[in-house]
């Protein structure tokens, strides 16, 4: 055989192989629906704030750099929801180390609040300065940063800084808030913010915020430090002083939040659900998944009406027997709330809820109080 | 309250339920900061009695992660007062047992209850809805409802994220 043909030999494998491997790599590269996407994502309450915590994790951010910042833009953009005046529970899982860790940084009583607070539970609306909590968010974030964020602090800030220098458009969302019938009258509080005169903003309508910008330009320089420490703090507590709640510096001074691992039980032998334990509501959300688990609930169980009816039955009454624990969710550094959620979690408590889950809907309010029934048949075993 | 999940490339997960509760928390806004306040000690009211300082009140926020053995992932939690445990549940059950895509699972209407009573969503099934009060449920109509839901599940290799259209949220990925 002649070189020039060994040549094109050689040459032609090759250009096969070549082919070859551009077609195995084309058809093996994972594919997925439209609207799904391969690397990471975001899912905030509304899209500018998805897409700011999407461009965080492009930009090289860690989740709790995308979520912090996500959560800023949220207080702008949802104001109604979520704020700087309140507080945020995180769950992070690390996927380098694979523990999955709860940051609480939920408000605090202060030092001093009105001795018979809790006596006007029931009047019908719970607002004013009485009912003002320490705020934790910014230390929730600022410990999230401390230990999971990879960005400067001041790169999460900014993109929020940057929304509001230019006017902000009253939602639909946040319209149908303002002008709600249960809040219209109250709303005329935040008059300062999102009023013309006296007449509440509408729907399309721009407000500017140059206050909140100034305060959130000096947290992105300072840090949280400036808020629980410095002079936002020191003209926050005047103005909320001045309205009549008894929240001081030192209740800002002391605020800390709290670093725990994440409560957790696995469904199924398969799939392991994480969330935070009292006083969050995750106790409450596995003892529901846990009582309904034994059912083996799957696609079949919605396939005709009887099915589904069942099916609805049984979580209706898993529902009802979650609603009866929530109260004792307390703050575990007050209360017993840890050896209460060992309990709820327990086999023998689920067990207890599933015996009393019968074809029927109309067990009177009692028949759901599982502890109740626990103390009560606790105390007659000591006669 | 609002609720955020994300997802990282390197599958480290969050998420995180942020709230002043209620729509406008306490009503009080700080002239000089610019800052909203919340109105949490009211969530003191659930557990009826009394209160001590430096206590963190109760709250149904439950921002959970679910992880498979295969690997998979749900990022997920609500929004919504009371309602978020129902809302959060029902959409984990509608997604890990019902084998309903992500969307499907959060915007599927939901019930929820209070005490001995069950509040159904707006468009939730008639014929569920009138099955169970023949087995005997009572029912309470629902008043003021804001459940909102936001999740991000992993199959595989592929993300799908979703924002509720409840409060005409959009999700973002790449």
């Amino acid at each position: 055989m002649s070189r020039g043909r060994i040549c094109c030999l050689v040459l032609l494998t090759l250009g096969v192989l070549a082919v070859v491997v551009a077609l195995v790599v084309i058809l093996t590269r994972p594919t997925c629906a439209p609207q799904h996407y391969l690397h990471g994502a975001v899912a905030a309450d509304t899209e500018t704030c998805s897409a700011i915590g999407r461009d965080i994790l492009k930009s090289g951010g860690t989740a709790v750099d995308a979520a912090i910042a996500g959560l800023i833009c949220t207080s702008v953009m949802n104001p109604q929801s979520s704020g700087l005046g309140g507080g945020v529970t995180f769950t992070i899982y690390n996927a380098s180390t694979g523990t999955v860790e709860v940051i609480n940084a939920r408000e605090t009583a202060p030092r001093v609040f009105p001795h018979n607070l809790v006596s006007g539970c029931a009047a019908p609306y719970l607002i004013g300065p009485r009912w003002i909590a320490v705020p934790g968010e910014l230390r929730g974030y600022e410990e999230a940063h401390k230990r999971h964020g990879r960005l400067p602090w001041k790169a999460l800030f900014e993109p929020t800084i940057k929304l509001l220098s230019k006017p902000l458009v009253i939602s639909p969302v946040l319209d149908k808030m303002i002008h709600h019938p249960y809040f219209s009258d109250l709303g005329k509080r935040l008059c300062p913010l999102i009023c013309d005169g006296g007449r509440f903003l509408k729907r399309g309508e721009t407000f500017r915020w140059p206050v909140l910008q100034r305060t959130l330009t000096a947290i992105a320089e300072s840090g949280a430090a400036a808020f629980y420490e410095g002079q936002i703090g020191k003209a926050l507590v005047e103005d909320i002083r001045k309205a009549g709640s008894s929240i001081s510096l030192e209740d800002l001074k002391e605020y800390k939040a709290d670093v725990s691992p994440a409560l957790n039980i696995t469904l199924n032998n398969h799939t392991t659900v994480f969330s935070p334990g009292p006083p969050m509501g995750g106790a409450v959300l596995m003892f529901i998944l846990k009582i309904l688990e034994d059912y083996k609930l799957h696609e079949a169980s919605l396939a005709n009406p009887r099915e589904r009816v069942e099916t609805y039955h049984l979580i209706a009454e898993a529902l009802k027997f979650g609603n009866m624990l929530k109260p004792l969710m307390s703050d575990p550094a007050f209360s017993e709330a840890q050896v209460t959620v060992r309990t709820m979690l327990s086999d023998k408590i689920t067990k207890l809820a599933r015996s009393r889950i019968d074809d029927k809907g109309d067990h009177p309010l009692n028949h759901y109080n599982l502890f109740e029934s626990i103390y009560t048949s606790r105390y007659k075993s000591k006669g | 309250t609002s609720h955020i999940s994300v997802l990282a490339a390197d599958g480290s997960a969050v998420s995180a339920t942020s709230t002043i509760n209620y729509p406008f928390g306490s009503f009080v806004y700080s002239n000089q900061t610019g800052i909203i306040l919340n109105n949490e000690l009211a969530d003191f009211c659930i557990a009826n009695r009394s209160i001590k300082a430096g206590e963190k009140p109760p709250s149904a926020m439950a921002p959970s992660i679910l992880i498979s053995k295969t690997g998979d992932m749900l990022v997920i939690g609500g929004a919504g007062g009371a309602w978020i445990t129902s809302a959060t549940t029902m959409a984990i059950i509608n997604k890990l047992w019902f084998g309903y895509d992500l969307e499907h699972a959060i915007s599927a209407p939901i019930m929820h209850a209070e005490g001995d009573k069950i509040l159904f969503e707006t468009h939730f099934s008639e014929e569920i809805r009138s099955g169970l009060l023949r087995r005997g449920h009572k029912e309470k109509e629902a008043t003021f409802a804001m459940n909102v839901v936001q999740g991000i599940s992993k199959e595989g290799k592929c993300i799908s994220a979703y924002s509720d259209k409840r409060k005409m949220g959009k999700s973002a990925g790449y």
